[in-house]
């Protein structure tokens, strides 16, 4: 595992963690899209069903599982907590999740590499991770003034990506045969959805305001 | 055959 791999993968813990100090520590879920969260649930259940029957290092199973564990704690705040559940804004975020869904299952059973449940459900959750980020960044967009934590989390999250980019580059530089061309397709996908709130979050750490994404 | 790269990446 390269440095890159890993500090991607750090962002990514670093990301869910700042995002459940905020829920936590507010009581509050404002700005949070729950139609992420729960496509984000789907991603993980979906890739790591290999939990079951493929061991690659303690590294990986103790990630996978935190990420399953803590996506499912995520909902279960907004869906089900007392005082969180509360600021939930439903009407906000209206989000159509199955016009990510159904697309992406569709590609997954026509673009893979072995036509096995498995595979295909894999497949599928690479795909839909590329968009699953969409009403997150489509709630932020309504949220007038994003709260300061609500903005770390993306821009947390979309750094994740950004450093797999180069993770992909190192092993492209130094590991012979190594290619996944659907990973790498959707991930370049994944990483320029994020390009928009970048600029406009850097611009309002750069002026010192509040961010606010324009409409 | 078409070799399935490792999933090793999470």
């Amino acid at each position: 595992m390269n440095i890159f791999r890993f500090a991607g993968d750090m962002t990514h813990l670093l990301s869910i963690i700042v995002l459940l100090l905020k829920i936590n520590a507010t009581k509050s879920c404002a700005g949070v899209s729950l139609k992420t969260q729960e496509l984000y649930l789907l991603v993980f259940v979906t890739r790591y069903l290999d939990l079951l029957y493929s061991y690659i290092s303690l590294y990986n199973t103790f990630m996978k599982l935190f990420f399953i564990c803590s996506s499912g704690c995520v909902i279960w705040y907004i869906r089900e907590h007392k005082t969180v559940s509360q600021t939930y804004d439903s009407a906000q975020d209206t989000f159509r999740v199955l016009f990510l869904a159904c697309p992406c299952m569709i590609l997954a059973l026509t673009v893979n590499h072995d036509f096995t449940v498995t595979e295909v459900l894999w497949t599928f959750s690479i795909y839909l991770e590329a968009v699953a980020i969409l009403p997150q960044l489509v709630l932020l967009q309504r949220t007038k003034n994003v709260d300061t934590l609500t903005g770390n989390y993306v821009f947390l999250l979309g750094g994740y990506r950004a450093l797999y980019l180069l993770n992909w580059i190192y092993r492209i530089l130094t590991e012979p045969g190594y290619r996944q061309w659907i990973v790498w397709i959707s991930g370049t996908i994944q990483t320029a959805i994020y390009c928009d709130f970048f600029y406009y979050y850097i611009k309002s750490w750069r002026n010192n305001e509040r961010l606010s994404l324009p409409s | 055959v078409e070799v399935q790269p490792p999933k090793d990446e999470l």
